[in-house]
């Protein structure tokens, strides 16, 4: 028979609920219900089939879209800089509590593993306890730290770090930047003044996996201010459904690189697209 | 009062000339976009607007309440249903009150414990730290400095991971000094985390609280009711606190703590700093979700 919108709109309500409890942001939903409408209505499809059809489009929907995002091999982007003798910076960015400081943690571990030498910069010269946070794990790592007093200048934290890379042969420089609400703009001035002094060579979101809609506010503005090229989603051990990450994937077009699956050092896997889906969809 | 915050924001119902099917069919379809939008638990939302919808157009107004003002009073009652339903916790003059901290990591547990204990402060009670997360590095120090500028002392101990431990000492350190509130910092953890949850059940036994405070970060969606309900089981919730509002999240999924463990929301957090602390206003808060 020939789809008509009453067709699709039953099975989509259905896919609509389990999206939506998966904290994908309900203007995502709405747009990939009205993406998913303009494709099918009009074609011709088994009336038994009708509600495999939609869930079948609508995955490939989802799967073109983080298609789309492209994809990002961080470690050989820091081979080839290192190739070229210039160390590779890396920001970390994100709201209050997410997980910046020990994904960088995670990050810097996943380097050294991979045999890169790293610098971390203390970029977060604010919030009480931030500088020790850091430090301590840097000293687990047994890596070096930049960091000067609180209230100093963040953007001056990083261009330290940086000139010490660049003076001891570093490959890379991992910024740790204080918790912002996107709300706030003078603090998005200030990660905007971080990037624009430091130029890394990719910025990164980190969000945290349980959030629900406001993933969709932070990402938009985060991206619209600083253009980061990626996310990490923390905290996904939480039993976290991952809505999030296909919210961040549709308002941004970047990839999500890693997950954070716990909060030790080793707990970060790369985002796998398909198991994504199928603990989605399946 | 709640009332007259929710006839602001439903200004459509209110400014029309008649009630028919079709405006209260309107008005619940708005009222589900906006809650949804604001992270209220899905299932809960479903239930309020079919609740709406039905009582709206099959109940008659009382006796001198006019049928819009009906309407008004069907979603009071309806998004009453959000919130505790337990007698909110009055911290006891003249014996101490232990509190302890409760919640996922980074929901804000170190930040509201600097923040009650110099808003406590300043309602004239005399207040004690104990910091016993001794698992993430700095979070003493973090304690520490926050509450320096309440003037509150902090019991910890760095380099010792015995978290129970921590928490019997301190109380014994703050024992004859007549405190009338205990402020208990702890380590994050979440549901899937079984050990961790074992351990709070451990705290639990020395601390002997009187009060368990739930922090929830006001950005949280579908996956609080679950962490609660797992919270409440290992440790029974008296009350809850909902951070981080001055975001742009309108803070309906942390409800969802209220409905699954039945505690009343004290206070929300709006900001960095030790003064950004309020006490809940439901009005404010269900205008925020349905603005
Ligand atoms: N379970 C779990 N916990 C995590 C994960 N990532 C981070 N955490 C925890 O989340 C809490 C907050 O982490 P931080 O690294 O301090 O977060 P942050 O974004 O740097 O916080 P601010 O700098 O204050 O904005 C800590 O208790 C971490 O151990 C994760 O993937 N899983
Ligand atoms: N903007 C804003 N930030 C907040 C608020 N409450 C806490 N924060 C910030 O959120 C981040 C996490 O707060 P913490 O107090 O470290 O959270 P926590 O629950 O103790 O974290 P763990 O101990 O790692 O589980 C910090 O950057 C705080 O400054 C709030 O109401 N508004
Ligand atoms: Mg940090
Ligand atoms: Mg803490």
């Amino acid at each position: 028979k020939e789809l008509k919108e009453k067709d699709i709109d039953a099975v989509l309500f259905e896919l609509e609920v389990a999206l939506l409890e998966s904290d994908v942001a309900t203007e995502v939903i709405d747009s990939l219900k009205s993406d998913l409408k303009q494709k099918l209505i009009g074609t011709t499809v088994e009336k038994e089939q009708i509600a495999n059809i939609v869930k079948q489009n609508l995955r490939q929907h989802i799967s073109n879209m983080f298609d789309a995002a492209g994809k990002v091999d961080i470690l050989s982007n820091i081979e080839k800089k290192k190739n070229t003798g210039e160390p590779y910076i890396i920001s970390f960015m994100g709201i209050n509590g997410t997980g910046k400081t020990t994904t960088v943690a995670k990050v810097a571990y996943l380097l050294r593993e991979n045999k890169f030498s790293v610098v971390i910069a203390a970029a977060d010269t604010y919030r009480a306890g931030a500088i020790e946070q850091i430090t301590e794990h840097a000293k687990r790592l047994n890596l070096k730290i930049i960091a000067q007093n609180y209230g100093s200048d963040p953007a001056a934290v990083s261009r330290d770090a940086v000139l010490y890379a660049k003076s001891h042969k570093i490959d890379c420089i991992l910024i740790d930047t204080a918790g912002r609400m996107q709300t706030s703009k003078n603090l998005m001035d200030q990660i905007s003044k971080i990037n624009k002094v430091v130029n890394p060579d990719f910025k990164i979101f980190v969000g945290d996996s349980l959030a629900g809609n406001d993933t969709i506010n932070q990402a938009r503005e985060f991206h619209q201010y600083t253009k980061f090229e990626g996310s990490i989603l923390t905290k996904s051990d939480a039993d976290a459904r991952g809505g999030a990450a296909i919210s961040i994937v549709k308002v941004t077009s970047t990839p999500i690189l890693y997950l954070g699956v716990g909060q030790e050092y080793k707990d970060l896997k790369p985002f796998d697209k398909d198991s994504f889906l199928e603990s989605l969809f399946g | 009062n709640l009332k007259n915050g929710l006839r602001a924001a439903l200004k459509k119902i209110v400014n029309s000339s008649g009630i028919d099917e079709a405006l209260i069919k309107e008005l619940a379809k708005d009222i589900q976009r906006a809650l949804l939008q604001s992270d209220v638990n899905v299932k809960l939302v479903f239930e309020i607007t079919k609740n709406l919808e039905e009582r709206s157009l099959n109940e008659t107004p009382p006796p001198g309440l006019s049928r819009k003002d009906h309407i008004v009073k069907i979603l009071y009652d309806e998004l009453a249903k959000l919130l505790g339903t337990e007698k909110q916790y009055e911290f006891q003059p003249g014996k101490l009150n232990k509190v302890l901290m409760l919640g996922i990591q980074g929901s804000g547990k170190t930040t509201i414990t600097a923040k009650l204990a110099k808003f406590l402060t300043k309602s004239g009670y005399r207040v004690a730290v104990i910091g016993a997360d001794t698992f993430r590095p700095g979070a003493l120090t973090q304690l520490k400095t926050m509450c320096e500028k309440a003037n509150v002392e902090v019991y910890g101990e760095e380099g010792n991971s015995d978290s129970p431990q921590i928490v019997k000492n301190g109380l014994k350190h703050f024992e004859n000094s007549n405190f009338d509130v205990i402020l208990i910092d702890t380590a994050g953890r979440h549901k899937e985390e079984k050990d961790l949850l074992e351990e709070m059940k451990q705290i639990s036994k020395v601390a002997n609280q009187d009060l368990t405070l739930l922090i929830i970060d006001g950005t949280i969606g579908q996956q609080c009711y679950n962490q609660a309900e797992a919270f409440h089981k290992t440790a029974p919730v008296g009350g809850i606190i909902i951070t981080k509002l001055d975001s742009s999240a309108k803070g309906g999924g942390a409800l969802a703590a209220a409905s699954a463990t039945g505690a009343q929301i004290m206070y929300i957090g709006t900001g960095e700093r030790i003064d950004d602390l309020e006490k809940f206003s439901p009005t404010r808060f269900v205008g925020r979700l349905l603005g």
